[in-house]
């Protein structure tokens, strides 16, 4: 994996030799799951990375749950190889590996990824085909059972932001919420969107502040910070609902309410300039100032168990 | 493979509740096809929205007769999305393949 292009966009089985590659190279701290089956039976893969020990406290990472954000999925192979490269020499990595894995899906939503490199390179949603309807693909970020179906999501299966028939009929959406249930010792879960640069934290579904509302838009402020240290970035940080707009049936409203408090949702770059088209020159400043506000949140959640 | 060519990605900010009221009632216009790559939120914050070449012009004359100013972030989708291909294809080319 040291020559692999870290500063390219790449296909699907790529990426897929990569987490081989990257497992092969460092069986002793990476090992590559298969939480399950996508609409179109392709493998869901979820990286896990450990020092050891069963069941220790987790941190996710997700990226590409909306296909056409390709800058997500290249920074998710960008972090993976930045966990192996520094998982001794970075002091905060290190002490959070001594007590947690860390789990990171890279291709959370691998049938409408294989689909925009191959049909339509603007598609965001699943594949799932549902009856009586001409329309394909289910908003997979507005399929999570919170909120579920309520204002900020369409019923209109044609609609980029549909919610799909039920909660969880997406097996990419249900994969991880089994996965969740079963290790029940998630302790912080980062799903990564882009663009708009944001960094977001629940609710999207409700105007009710969470009740750690005030220590998430500190961690929030500080992620922020060190975020923009780098190149200047700017983001701005919140709750779904006040930063952005109501959005029902999310992710990271369905984890903070299982209990995960260190839920985050970030909007990478860029502001829209090239959107969802970001030049691949930009991969790399993209991860590398995101991993700064990864490692604030990593941080607190080692130094606030719960 | 379903190409962009001539597909242009308008921002729009509406500054006023009617403005916002008339880009949300975009949104149910469905024979225009528009995608909306950041939807409507509120006043002042941007909307970016994909509109394929035949709904160029019905949808440019529709947001000034309203009086909705808005300005071209992406001329031509199909162009950067070809420059894409051209780098990927490079890429491919220089690194090894991870077989």
């Amino acid at each position: 994996t040291s020559t692999f292009d870290y500063s390219s966009y790449h296909t699907l089985d790529e990426i897929y030799n990569f987490m081989d590659l990257l497992v092969a190279e460092n069986p002793n701290l990476v090992s590559k799951l298969e939480i399950g089956r996508s609409t179109e039976n392709r493998p869901l893969y979820v990286l896990k990375f450990s020092k050891g020990g069963s069941n220790r406290p987790a941190f996710w990472i997700d990226t590409g749950i909306h296909s056409r954000e390709w800058v997500t999925q290249a920074s998710g192979v960008w972090f993976a190889k930045k966990i192996v490269q520094d998982h001794e020499n970075d002091q905060v990595l290190a002490s959070l590996l001594d007590t947690m894995d860390i789990f990171l899906e890279i291709v959370t939503n691998p049938d409408g990824f294989a689909f925009t490199h191959t049909k339509n390179r603007m598609w965001r949603k699943t594949r799932s085909k549902h009856s009586g309807s001409i329309c394909v693909g289910v908003d997979p970020n507005r399929n999570w059972d919170a909120g579920f179906g309520g204002s900020g999501a369409s019923s209109n299966p044609c609609s980029e932001t549909y919610h799909g028939p039920y909660a969880n009929s997406e097996p990419e959406v249900k994969a991880i919420v089994d996965f969740v249930k079963s290790h029940g010792n998630i302790k912080a879960f980062v799903s990564i969107h882009s663009y708009s640069q944001l960094l977001l934290y629940p609710y999207g579904y409700t105007r009710t502040p969470v009740p750690d509302q005030k220590e998430l838009h500190e961690i929030s402020e500080k992620a922020v910070a060190a975020l923009t240290s780098l190149y200047g970035t700017q983001y701005k940080y919140g709750s779904i609902i006040t930063t952005i707009y109501q959005a029902s049936g999310g992710t990271i409203d369905w984890t903070y309410d299982q209990g995960i408090k260190y839920s985050f949702t970030f909007e990478l770059r860029d502001t829209g300039r090239y959107g969802f088209l970001l030049p691949a020159k930009q991969i790399i400043p993209a991860a590398e100032e995101t991993w700064l506000a990864l490692q604030v949140i990593m941080q607190h959640t080692l130094d606030n168990p719960y | 493979t379903e190409t962009f060519v001539g597909h242009q990605v308008l921002r729009i900010i509406p500054t006023s509740d009617e403005e916002l009221q008339k880009v949300q009632e975009l949104q149910d216009l469905e024979d225009l096809q528009l995608d909306f790559w950041l939807e409507p939120r509120g006043l002042g914050l941007p909307v970016d929205v994909r509109v394929p070449f035949p709904s160029l012009q019905p949808l440019k004359v529709h947001l000034e007769a309203n009086g909705i100013s808005y300005s071209i972030m992406i001329e031509d989708v199909q162009e950067l999305l070809e420059q894409e291909q051209t780098e990927m294809l490079r890429s491919s080319r220089r690194g090894l393949p991870l077989s």
